[in-house]
């Protein structure tokens, strides 16, 4: 039973590691992202350079308004435009460093967070999922 | 300042009532529940019947998956189907009785619950975000 100063707690061990985190890359096709969207059955997944620096958020809502035509959704646009296109460039993101209170309230507005190092590699994110079941275990205790 | 004892604390202060709700009917065509998504902004919201009683979620990927063809999706069929023909009706609710770490423990893995009273009448929802907040507030004092 760990004595808890929450003022002192980091996010480590709440993070999800980059390597179980679905994402695209900046030049993907907007099809391959719809695939990898579909296929993880995510809402929305971080979109990184080939130097695994983060650079966007990409989601369905975001692809198929980007080819919603007058008439029709125009499909054939998926093999034309990229993810770097049309990503969400304003992510809710969080230092590594960072400490608990910090994720706390970052999360009350924002689904998931973005983890990054100082050079804004991405290491992982931090779900609501995991800060919930962090609380009702601390709460228990 | 309250004296918590968040084993005998309620949800009633947590619920977002129901008038706040986006949500539509067992027998809306498709074509309505989808506006009212795209309007509302929300990905998943409520299906009720005409008592006011909670039956079911829909989504836009519901939706989007019902009228996926095997060439193009097929929009003509939006005006063809009703709510309840594709809504999900796994509903993750709670009672308006129940209590905080009840409905902690539940979101742990349901982004909302819909609040329903014992005749199963929808009340409200309660959402991670308003969980996330009094949990913030209540870790700072
Ligand atoms: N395959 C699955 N298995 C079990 N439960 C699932 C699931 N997919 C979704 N959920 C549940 O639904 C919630 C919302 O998922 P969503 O994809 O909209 O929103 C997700 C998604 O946008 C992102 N996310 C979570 N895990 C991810 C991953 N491994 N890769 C990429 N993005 C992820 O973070 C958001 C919040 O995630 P959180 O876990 O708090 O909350 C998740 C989780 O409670
Ligand atoms: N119009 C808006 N204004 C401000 N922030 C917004 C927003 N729309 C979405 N968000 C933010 O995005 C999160 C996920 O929203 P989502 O629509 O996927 O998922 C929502 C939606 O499915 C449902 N929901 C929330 N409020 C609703 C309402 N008034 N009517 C119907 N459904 C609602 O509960 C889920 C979780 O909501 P939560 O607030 O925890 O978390 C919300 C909130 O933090």
């Amino acid at each position: 039973l760990e004595t808890y100063n929450l003022y002192e707690k980091g996010i480590e061990d709440l993070i999800i590691s980059a390597d179980k985190v679905a994402h695209v890359q900046l030049n993907n096709p907007l099809e391959h992202a719809m695939l990898i969207l579909i296929k993880s059955g995510y809402s929305s997944i971080p979109v990184l350079d080939s130097e695994f620096k983060l650079q966007g958020l990409i989601s369905q809502p975001l692809i198929l308004d980007s080819i919603l035509g007058i008439e029709r959704i125009e499909f054939e646009k998926l093999g034309q435009y990229v993810v770097k296109d049309v990503m969400n460039r304003e992510i809710p993101f969080i230092n590594e460093n960072e400490g608990f209170f910090k994720a706390l309230k970052l999360a009350i507005d924002n689904p998931f967070l973005c983890v990054v190092d100082d050079a804004h590699t991405f290491k992982g994110i931090l779900t609501r999922r995991t800060l919930l079941k962090f609380v009702n275990r601390y709460l228990h205790e």
